[in-house]
């Protein structure tokens, strides 16, 4: 069981901290806002109002005995550099500290920040590929080149099955699974994940999770 | 070629703004603070300074013909609000608006916004996941109770081969991919991907991708 310290409780780090309670974990958190202390007590373990970079104030909470610190701090550069110092000195073993740029992100890495997150820039990131790219309607990186994607039947795929479409010889791309609807299925229920059977005819609603490299898989939509 | 308007350029809608153009989209940036539109007016098509709720304005920088508007004010709901409303009777086919709240997601959705985005809950749940599941290096879900997960090569597994491990019977889990170092690879380059051989010993540092249902994925770590 993983011992949890979230330091600055705004939007991201009041979700993250009542997310890792809910699931069991044991979780202080930390803000100098009493308000935000009060609204998030009965989700986390322990919620602390005080000043994160007073180092004594930690102690006398026990933050230097937690396994992981997330300082989810946004606007004060300084308040995010000095409780990250602190958390180290304090033997810390791992700290996850929030960079709004990416200098701040360097800098946070120098003074001993295991890991930087930057919430804003990585949903933007997100949505900005889901955007350019909308017929991947889902995609894991599994390298710089290489992806795992979902996307739509290509109208020209329809009714054929996957030995008459090559894929791997006409692609380079493989087909890791199918969601199909069941006949009779409602609605809101998602389609069945299937592993391929590769004489079955493909279907308009088909979903086709593929693996291959993004420049080939780039070439199916 | 997609044109899109993003409305509101803090942290989220500035990096989602250069992200766009960056691959050669269409992006109008608005905000009423000059010195930010200053800041991304090399960065876009077009950065204007405007207040995002003067409808007439908004026509006048032709916003009304773009085909995505992503409304990324945060700090102020009624601005994010009648920007919405707005945006949808001029017109736009598709508004994607920021919610800061479960509630401003349900208000924003009945009032015409096609999508919320809420970038500070979205990072936080992956940040949440990938802590509370640290052995699961990477994740896509196929639905509520499916995924695709990364993990590294379990002690037990290393020395035996697919089909000694049998996972399909013994897990009802199935390898799609491998990621392997090339014996002289230099560290900064990342791990092989290649299509599992089912008697080829899997080694200590091999990566493991691996799909199935999550309580079944669970089992391995
Ligand atoms: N020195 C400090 N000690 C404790 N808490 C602090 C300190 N400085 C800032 N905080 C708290 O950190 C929280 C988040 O910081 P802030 O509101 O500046 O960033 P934000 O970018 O708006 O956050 P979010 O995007 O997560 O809502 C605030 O609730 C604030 O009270
Ligand atoms: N009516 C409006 N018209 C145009 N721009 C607006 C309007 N209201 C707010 N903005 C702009 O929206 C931007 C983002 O909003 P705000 O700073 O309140 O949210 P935030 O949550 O701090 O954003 P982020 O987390 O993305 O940095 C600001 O740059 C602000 O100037």
């Amino acid at each position: 069981m993983h011992r949890f310290a979230v330091i600055g409780l705004g939007r991201f780090g009041s979700r993250l901290a009542a997310n890792l309670a809910a699931s069991g974990h044991e979780v202080i958190g930390i803000d100098r806002d009493t308000a935000l202390i009060e609204e998030l007590r009965d989700r986390v373990t322990l919620a602390i109002s005080l000043d994160a970079t007073d180092e004594q104030a930690l102690i006398a909470q026990g933050v230097d005995k937690v396994d992981t610190a997330i300082v989810g701090i946004g606007n004060n550069f300084e308040a995010i550099a000095l409780t990250t110092v602190v958390l180290k000195q304090l033997g810390v073993p791992r700290v996850i500290s929030r960079a709004v740029t990416p200098t701040s992100a360097k800098i946070l890495a120098k003074i001993g920040a295991d890991e930087v997150v930057n919430p804003e820039d990585e949903s933007a990131d997100r949505w900005a590929n889901s955007l350019i790219t909308p017929q991947f309607r889902n995609h894991l990186e599994l390298d710089p080149q290489h992806s795992i994607v979902e996307i739509q039947t290509p109208d020209d795929w329809r009714g054929k099955n996957l030995i008459e479409l090559n894929l791997r010889v006409e692609y380079n791309i493989h087909v890791v699974a199918i969601k199909r609807r069941k006949p009779d299925q409602p609605e809101h229920v998602p389609p069945s994940v299937m592993i391929p059977d590769p004489t079955s005819a493909l279907r308009e609603n088909d979903i086709l999770v593929l693996m291959g490299a993004d420049k080939d898989l780039a070439k199916t939509v």
